[in-house]
């Protein structure tokens, strides 16, 4: 059981580092035990962002966090995948670069998982391989399949 | 474990029956502020399990789809195929195959689930879906504005979602 | 204080109502008391977005809350005006007609009071009088006045 | 009481002096992530009064400008302008004028307010604000995330923002 934790927790944050560095294009993050060698103690999460200093997950910005933050949900995929990921406007704060990035990511993860995602930024649903399309009439909804057109 | 159909009639702001294929690779979808997106995604844990609370909603009644000046329908029935192909689930469903049909229904105060059309206990669904890799309030499933939740929890908390894939 | 208190409400509660109007295009909002007339008790807000019933917050959707929350802040000048507002990516949830509109009601607002806005969203920089330009170069923050060309 | 100029140094993000002048209206500020948008609206806020923990530090030292690679800087100073015209200061203020000139320094574990250049407590910098209708943590000043975050509250913190207005 202990080796199990151990060797999961090497794996995922060897895969939090992959997908951070992709995301953010460099620097590094990694997982470490609040009591190393503990079990039981707190997970930590260290991020450092490229030609910044490493601060408290609290002094990254909005952008910084949720890109953490998906590189954490992601990379728990080393330990234990599961078969799809329902993700809901996760993209919100995020400028069009790191959309964009984020984007490509998820599209590179729907090769081993269903990825599902509810955006309003034309820059991530632009790489999705099928797109349903939302809307409401006199209360009740309706979803149709959308014609993929200028897709990547 | 993946989605291959959800089927929705009378869940929150879905009045006739919908039916959406899903497939496997990256699928997107978008709409308008207040068209019913995120009430696709309150469908698919509702029938995993999630209860009314976490739903947006105070009561399992107030899941039922009540249309602008009428009375709320009396049922509602969510229904999802998932593609149970190279998965062992042995005696957890009543006849194997490579799909799986989960349902749930409800009517009056409360609500009913079915496992291959059959009437089954929540403690079913739980089994079976956990022997996929499925938790309705687990980490693949994100709900609007909680992306960062997960960095804010305490770092205790945060080590119970490894053990969840440890 | 007990007149004072009332009069403040209802002033505020109508402007929340004329607000939640332009945002929704239609639709009704207003406040009241949990207890009526016992000015200790708590505020309710009460929303209806048009051809919709009245929902509890909590079931309305994420942009919907975002702008029943924002008509809700600046419907508080009916009250008491403050010099400025520093709104920091409060469209985030929104999609592009919303923006739109948000936008417009910001412009009309800062006749009145500064409106000092974050956004990533071309929707609504469009509309600004005027805009700044943040990048940083070796962890160090710079700011620009940026030209504006095709602006509202 | 708007907002005149700010002018920041050795707070956060900014190492050299920034002046950035503000104007009646509506302004935007745009840039990628992470280049210190919301540090702007941090600075104008500490110098309002607001604690380093509502400020995304856990300790004042946390707010000095530490550079990549570099040892942090031993102080900052972050200033503002606000109109004061047609607002009757009185005694509040050492000396009337049209314009009033906040300012807060951090250096050791500590700061210090000043107001019209001369070292003032605290408490000068709360009465003179509350005159001009500025309240650091008020409902005019939304940050981050947190937009729905005012209807979130329970009915008696939200009957609360009332009184202030009332
Ligand atoms: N029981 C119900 N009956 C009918 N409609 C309902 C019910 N519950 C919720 N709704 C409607 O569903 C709408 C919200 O839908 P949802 O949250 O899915 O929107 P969304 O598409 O995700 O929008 P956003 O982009 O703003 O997040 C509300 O406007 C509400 O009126
Ligand atoms: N004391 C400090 N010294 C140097 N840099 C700092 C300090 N505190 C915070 N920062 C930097 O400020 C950056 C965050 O800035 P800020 O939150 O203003 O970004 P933003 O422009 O609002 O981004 P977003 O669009 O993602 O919200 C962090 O990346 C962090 O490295
Ligand atoms: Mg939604
Ligand atoms: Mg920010």
């Amino acid at each position: 059981k202990k080796e199990r934790f151990f060797s999961v927790m090497e794996a995922v944050s060897a895969e939090l580092n992959r997908l951070f560095c992709q995301l953010f294009r460099g620097g590094e993050a990694e997982l470490s035990l609040a009591e190393p060698g503990n079990i039981e103690s707190g997970l930590l999460i260290r991020a450092r962002p490229p030609a910044k200093e490493t601060r408290l997950l609290d002094a990254l910005s909005g952008g910084e966090k949720t890109l953490v933050a998906i590189a954490f949900v992601l990379s728990l995929a080393a330990g234990r995948p599961a078969p799809f990921y329902l993700l809901d406007e996760v993209d919100a704060a995020l400028d069009q670069a790191n959309s964009e990035r984020l984007a490509r990511l998820l599209k590179e993860f729907a090769k081993e998982a269903q990825v599902i995602v509810i955006s309003h930024n034309e820059e991530v649903v632009r790489y999705a391989d099928r797109v349903y399309g939302v809307t409401m009439r006199q209360g009740a909804s309706q979803v149709v399949a959308l014609e993929l057109v200028g897709h990547e | 474990g993946t989605i291959q159909r959800l089927t929705v009639t009378g869940f929150k702001s879905f009045r006739r029956r919908v039916v959406i294929p899903f497939h496997e690779g990256f699928t997107a979808i978008i709409g308008e502020n207040g068209t019913g997106k995120s009430n696709i995604f309150d469908a698919l844990t509702f029938v995993m399990g999630r209860r009314s609370r976490a739903l947006r909603a105070e009561r399992m009644e107030q899941l039922l789809h009540a249309p602008p000046n009428g009375e709320p329908v009396s049922e509602a029935l969510v229904e999802i195929t998932l593609d149970a192909r190279n998965v062992p689930l042995g005696e957890l469903v009543p006849e194997e195959g490579d799909e799986l049909l989960l349902g749930r229904r409800i009517s009056g105060g409360g609500s009913t689930y079915r496992l291959q059309g059959k009437t089954c206990p929540a403690r079913s669904v739980e089994g079976v879906l956990s022997a996929l890799s499925i938790e309705p309030d687990g980490h693949h499933i994100v709900e609007q504005g909680m992306v960062v939740d997960v960095l804010e929890r305490s770092p205790r908390r945060r080590r119970e979602i490894l053990d969840e894939v440890a």
